[in-house]
């Protein structure tokens, strides 16, 4: 499985919205200092619910709404793309039925393929503060579910697939205490 | 409780060891401060980069810091394969020819299938990707993305002073 | 005590708006917390830079805050002329659009008389420099000072792709 | 006042004694990772006493000794050249009967220029240790001496003026808190 796409509309410095397809294999994203690449991976940990929003560099989750609209929400999505060898059998039954269908069906058009999976959080301004609306495969979920699905694929707020600008320098000023207990939570 | 400890410092120091050799071209290995109490001892980080002494992590230089400790966070994520990495500037500290190395490892692992999201400014990992996504700052403070171009960075970019 | 609290934070504060406008091109200026009782506040550094709004050092990206924090510390150094300044790799989270204007604050610095040694591996950096002393590690890890060249810090090195 | 000259011996990754001149204006110091670039800011640092071993990356002083020479001491000399403003009539008078002396007279070549300052620090293994010797313009001196000298030049333990790998990051990182009371050690 790999993500094949981020929709991000009004987060951080993204004014509006805005698609990224992704590819599999190895990808880099660079431009000049600022213009929005760290907030890229933000938005990752945004949707998949995998940090605070200290570690966003925000004070409140309502700082990550994009300060230049005056929009009061902000979304991310992320569509995943399974691999078939991932797919079980009545996946892959479901999977050729839908690509039987034609293009320009209507059922066609409303369905999620079985071989991609998408995720989505959005923020809303509130009374008190600010309310969070999860979707799994355009349903309406729950921060839980969505983490228990996560896990399955090693991907948690204490996984290490994400390593944040200056997390390495964590690493490296780390104690030896600190360090031997990052072992004790894997094992 | 110890047993799964051991169980789990056995599978990282084994990565650990081979991934570090890959990418310092030296040995390497985790080392307990206590190994017989394991779960109150500390945990530091020796290597031998080719040529040198054996140095706890402490005492090298801040590229073999950061490229020691790459090392050993690549380990952590074998113990738990995920879909999709991402690093962002993990690179800083490292001269060209290290990049290159670290670059290279990154290809390596997406040739296994892996995907690797890498944030660089520096031309020898972006020139070892298969594609650069190009991000600028419209007028604002507004983040335009400029598409998506295989080894194109400079014309993304709009300047290729960045990767130096 | 507080009367020279205030003295000093009004220089470092005139220091620091100075040296940002002609690093960053834009406003930044010190914040106390609490400036009526400053001997328990907090202080942290605003800036916007061009084009955007005013944000805390917490809020910005990697470059920017190395860049606000730079700006600080030579405005900490204005305070106190020293006959040597030695900066160890302060460039490394910048792009090599502001390594370039950090070189040339460098340079405006020396053409006043200070003396200025500065380790980098940015090209930028570099070229901007009056000279370059290549350092080099020899066979068991010994280090090898192969000369101080104008501009030829390819040759000192012995290898360009160091400097991307 | 400006450092022309730095005399490094069996210290750190230096085997043996290196000559480093230096001049005036803007010098880079650039190479490989791990080839000694830190180690000569570390050498300034260790001369000047401006830091602590751990600073240097050290456990205790004798790590500092070129650890793949039998030798038991290590030695940095720096030398300052002063600029002729900044000489007192007494030194210019000095300088001047210096400067007459043919190059190859006895007297000149024992003599340090009056517009030169040298200091070194010898560090040597001892029984509970090391042990360091400090000189000032080739005379024993003390640690106090050296540091008050310096400080008139606004060089000390506590000063700005070099900046470590990593600091930059140091400063990033601060609580405001901590920011405030750089400015209190400043007033
Ligand atoms: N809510 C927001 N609205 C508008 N802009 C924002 C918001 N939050 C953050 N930003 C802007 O996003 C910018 C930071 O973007 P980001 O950290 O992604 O930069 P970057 O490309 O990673 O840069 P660097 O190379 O310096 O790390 C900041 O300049 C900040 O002003
Ligand atoms: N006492 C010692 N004897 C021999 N070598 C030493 C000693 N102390 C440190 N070293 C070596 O010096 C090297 C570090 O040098 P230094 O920190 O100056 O590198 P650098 O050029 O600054 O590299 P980087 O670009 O990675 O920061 C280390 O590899 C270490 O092995
Ligand atoms: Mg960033
Ligand atoms: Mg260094």
């Amino acid at each position: 499985m790999y993500i094949c796409h981020i929709s991000i509309d009004n987060f951080k410095s993204f004014n509006g919205k805005t698609d990224i397809p992704f590819e599999k294999g190895f990808t880099t994203i660079s431009g000049p200092n600022g213009s929005g690449k760290s907030n890229i991976i933000d938005s990752i940990l945004f949707c998949l619910a995998l940090s605070t929003s200290r570690t966003m560099r925000a004070e409140k989750l309502t700082d990550l709404i994009n300060n230049l609209s005056n929009r009061k929400t902000c979304m991310v999505e992320i569509t995943f793309q399974k691999e078939s060898f991932e797919l079980t059998d009545d996946e892959q039954t479901q999977l050729a039925a839908y690509n039987a269908l034609p293009d320009d069906s209507n059922d066609k058009a409303d369905m999620l393929p079985p071989d991609k999976m998408t995720v989505s959080r959005r923020i809303k301004v509130a009374n008190s503060g600010s309310s969070s609306v999860y979707t799994l495969n355009s349903q309406t979920s729950t921060l839980g579910e969505i983490h228990e699905m996560l896990s399955r694929y090693h991907v948690s707020p204490g996984s290490f697939n994400v390593m944040m600008q200056g997390d390495v320098q964590g690493f490296v000023n780390m104690s030896p205490m600190e360090r031997r207990k990052i072992i004790d939570e894997i094992a | 409780k110890r047993g799964a400890f051991q169980k789990s410092f056995d599978e990282i120091d084994g990565h650990f060891r081979s991934i570090f050799e890959t990418l310092a071209a030296g040995d390497g290995h985790l080392v307990l401060s206590n190994p017989d109490d394991p779960l109150n001892s500390g945990m530091t980080l020796m290597a031998r980069p080719r040529g040198k002494k054996m140095q706890r992590i402490e005492a090298m230089s801040g590229g073999e810091k950061s490229l020691t400790s790459l090392a050993f966070v690549f380990a952590l994520q074998r113990t738990m394969p995920a879909p999709f990495y991402a690093l962002d500037e993990v690179d800083m500290n490292l001269d060209g020819i290290n990049v290159e190395k670290l670059a290279n490892m990154v290809v390596g692992e997406t040739t296994k299938g892996s995907q690797f999201l890498v944030v660089s400014l520096r031309k020898p990992m972006i020139e070892r990707s298969a594609r650069t996504i190009g991000v600028t700052q419209k007028a604002g403070g507004r983040t335009h993305v400029t598409g998506v171009r295989l080894r194109t960075a400079e014309e993304d970019t709009g300047n290729t002073d960045l990767l130096h």
